[in-house]
């Protein structure tokens, strides 16, 4: 993204799947 | 123009495909290695190893959903190599170190080869 200002988010950025259901 | 980089989605992802394929969610190949079994996903294995990516790309063979690698293969160390597809951490055990290396000279992950090559060399 050149010349675009980022900002970095470091939470998570999707659901999680769960281990089983 | 600004965008926001959510810099934990790769590894978010990748969290998520290991669940798929640990609960054997949308698996759609069998590999044989010896007499063991490992359940995958042609995609992650195509786009980790350059030996899958000719067989998937393969308009014969993309659609086969069982192979037998070569018997030479060594079936932890393939363990190990599946696990770092859908990981991005690579086990090391001394006495696997070897095998990995040659597993992945066989899968074409080559820059997999040249770290276990170093770090064999490094504890030499």
């Amino acid at each position: 993204y050149e010349g675009v200002n980022t900002i970095k988010e470091m939470g998570r950025s999707i659901h999680e799947i769960p281990r089983k259901e | 123009d600004s965008c926001i980089q959510f810099t934990r989605h790769a590894s978010d992802v990748l969290l998520n495909l290991n669940r798929l394929r640990s609960r054997d969610i949308l698996t759609d190949v069998t590999i044989l290695v010896n007499r063991q079994q490992f359940r995958a996903h042609k995609t992650v294995l195509m786009a980790c190893s350059g030996l899958f990516y000719s067989i998937f790309t393969d308009s014969l063979k993309c659609n086969m959903n069982a192979f037998s690698l070569d018997p030479k293969v060594d079936p932890e160390g393939f363990a190990i190599l599946l696990d770092f597809m859908y990981t991005s951490r690579l086990t090391l055990k001394e006495s696997f170190i070897v095998s990995v290396m040659n597993t992945a000279i066989y899968l074409q992950m080559d820059h997999v080869v040249d770290t276990c090559h170093r770090f064999i060399k490094s504890s030499d």
